[in-house]
This record gives C-alpha cells, sequence and structure tokens, in this order.
C-alpha cells in the first residue's frame, strides 16, 4: 500500500474529487496553504494499492492543470523577497506536487 | 518510530483523544473531510514507539465506532454516482482508516 | 528525497515560513491542533532532498522557540488528568516536533 500526499490548486479540487468517486479511489482532503503565495490549496491523503499508482497519477495530471499567477508588487510575498520583486512578477503553480510514501499498515477498522 | 496517521468521525475524535492523553500518546489533530460524503472528519497525526502500536490500535478500535449513515437521493453524493442511486443509499463508515508509516527520525526541537 | 513534518508553534510559523522562503525551500501548511492543549498550532509539510535536512533542521531550530505554558486549574485540560493537577500547571512546549519520512517518488505534474 502506498500514501499519496497530493497538493492542488482549490479550483481543481472538486473535479479531482468527482474523478476519484468515479473511479473508486478513496480520499481524505486537508484544507491547505501554500507557503509562498499563502494561498489556500488543499492537499489530499490517498491510500491506495501499488499497482494503482499510475492511474491515480494519470488521473490528477488529468484533472489538475499548470496555471500563472502574478504577485502584485509591494504585496507581502514581494516583500519577503526584499524588494528584488518590486515590479508585478509571474509565478507559474503547476498543477499538483505529489508525494508517494510506502505505508507499513493499512488498516480499517 | 512509526507515525500513524488516522482518520475517525468527528464525533468520536473528543474520547480519542482522553484517551490517547491518559494513556500518554501525544497527537496532532488536523481538520479533515471525507472525499466521499463531503462531511467534516478529524486526522489524528501520531508519532510511536514501534512497540506501542498494538496498544494504540487497541484505543482506536475501542474509541471509535463504526455508523451507518444515509446519502439522500438527488444530493450531491448520490448525483456523483450518476442517478444509479437515485433511491436513499446506505453507506458503512468505518470507526477508523489507518495509516503507519516508517520514520527515519523524530526530532523534537 | 524525504518528506518533513514539522509541528510548530501559531507564533513562529510566519517567521519560519519567511526563513524558508529566503532559502528557497518550498512548503505546505496545514492547519493542525495540539491534542493536549487543544490550542491551534501549524503543521509544515516539507519535501526536500537528503542532503538538504540538516540546513532545514537549523532554520526550525533557530525560528521556533520553546515556550512555558500553564494550564489554569479547573480547566478541561486539567480535568483530563483527573484533578491531580487541581493547581496551575506549567508545561514546556517545544519549539518543534520533527518527522523525517523517506518518500518512494516526488513528482510535480
Ligand atoms: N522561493 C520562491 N521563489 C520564487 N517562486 C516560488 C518560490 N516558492 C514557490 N514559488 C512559486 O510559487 C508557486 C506557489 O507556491 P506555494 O508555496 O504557494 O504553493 C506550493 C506548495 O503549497 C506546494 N509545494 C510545492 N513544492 C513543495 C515542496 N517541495 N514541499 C511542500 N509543498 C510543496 O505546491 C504548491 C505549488 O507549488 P509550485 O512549485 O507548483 O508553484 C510555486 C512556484 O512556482
Ligand atoms: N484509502 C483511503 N485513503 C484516504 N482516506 C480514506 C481511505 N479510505 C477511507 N478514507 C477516509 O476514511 C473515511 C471513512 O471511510 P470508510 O471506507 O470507512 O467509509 C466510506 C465508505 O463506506 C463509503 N464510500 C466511500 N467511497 C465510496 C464510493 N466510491 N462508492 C460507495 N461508497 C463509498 O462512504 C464512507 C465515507 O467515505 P468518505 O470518503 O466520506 O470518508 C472516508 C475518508 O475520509
Ligand atoms: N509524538 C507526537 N505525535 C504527534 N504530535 C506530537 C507529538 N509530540 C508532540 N506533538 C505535537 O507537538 C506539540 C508540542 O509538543 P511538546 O511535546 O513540545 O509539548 C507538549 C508537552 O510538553 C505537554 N504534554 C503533552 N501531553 C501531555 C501529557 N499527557 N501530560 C503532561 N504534559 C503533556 O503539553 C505540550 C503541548 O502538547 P500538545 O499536544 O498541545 O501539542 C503538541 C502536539 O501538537
Amino acid at each position: 500500500i502506498k500514501m499519496v500526499l497530493a497538493i492542488v490548486n482549490d479550483h481543481d479540487a472538486q473535479g479531482l474529487q468527482e474523478a476519484l468517486n468515479k473511479k473508486g479511489f478513496q480520499a481524505t482532503r486537508l484544507a491547505s496553504t501554500g507557503g509562498f503565495l499563502r494561498e489556500g490549496n488543499t492537499t489530499f491523503l490517498i491510500g491506495i494499492q501499488e499497482d494503482q499508482v499510475d492511474d491515480l497519477l494519470e488521473i490528477i495530471k488529468e484533472k489538475c492543470q499548470t496555471r500563472k499567477k502574478i504577485i502584485a508588487p509591494m504585496s507581502p510575498v514581494a516583500n519577503t523577497l526584499e524588494n528584488y520583486y518590486s515590479f508585478p512578477m509571474e509565478v507559474q503553480v503547476g498543477g499538483a506536487t505529489v508525494f508517494i510514501v510506502d505505508v507499513d499498515q493499512f488498516i480499517k477498522l
């Protein structure tokens, strides 16, 4: 069994969850915040069999979109970069950031 | 050291926490949401010694109850199953879903 | 790749995040609650290369302070210890509780 932690944009969370439900993948959602942009995002915790990993990654890739975000000058984020970015700065926010962790035991009580 | 992630019903979280406190198990609680029913639940993050795993599972099993839930027809959940379930549907929600993960290092700073 | 889960005091979260941003460590923050004191804290989820672990621990140690907390008598917490602590009780709350977990795959989609 593997534990997948997938950090996705809030905008994609609903669509991803529906795709997971359709395919019978069970998931738990944690409300999270991106450390850099300080915007809410969603961390999915998904326990799956090892041989389901590739299918799951396919679903995540399909449902989670890369998007550009503009950071305004003089915003708190721009200021943490010590004014190097005093002009509007564009960042690419990935569709999903995924950790796959091995599980010793997976138990339903 | 093992890291235990236990997803439990909100109704059982308080009782579980009190039992953990009494037995000297330290825990951190994350607010979470079940992917299917979209109801709030609680994810406990518990770091323990390997030889404490069985005791911990005993406590979780005792304090976390399986319960039945009825999904109403025409609810958002029923609709994600594409109207196959247009009558009220019953699901069994487990007492707890538990992941036990091995830890490289556990450090208190 | 390692996944670091670091539970820190809310008071230290902002300072830690700024230090992580400066050093180019990416992080995701989960709102959490301490099981014993039942106060909000912050769980940082940080994916890093194995050879960055020591640097990261240095940053966490520097930015996260140990502090004393007083638990009032007759508080819900004191009562869970069955009135043994009917006088004000002091607890030392660590700067950070850190789990380092090995990662099978780390993927940005
Ligand atoms: N110091 C810096 N300087 C310039 N640009 C920076 C930066 N730190 C982050 N960014 C950019 O900002 C985007 C949003 O980061 P954020 O931390 O809010 O939100 C992140 C964070 O919540 C999570 N994440 C990414 N890598 C992570 C890691 N190694 N560990 C934990 N969480 C991670 O995934 C979200 C999307 O990350 P992604 O890399 O696709 O997209 C990032 C990246 O393009
Ligand atoms: N492999 C896994 N990875 C990550 N988290 C997991 C997991 N398995 C269970 N969980 C977590 O535990 C909660 C209870 O799951 P359980 O399987 O006991 O109880 C489930 C199950 O009986 C049922 N169910 C879930 N998905 C279903 C589906 N596609 N079709 C029919 N019934 C479903 O609805 C109940 C509530 O599910 P919900 O998602 O709201 O809430 C789930 C979810 O938060
Ligand atoms: N093994 C573990 N697994 C998961 N999370 C862990 C953990 N060890 C610590 N944590 C997390 O780190 C926070 C600080 O723990 P610390 O041990 O420094 O500081 C603790 C400790 O000094 C004290 N404490 C905890 N449980 C106690 C007990 N049963 N009796 C007396 N004092 C206790 O109260 C402070 C605050 O504890 P709280 O639970 O509110 O908050 C904890 C909890 O959220």
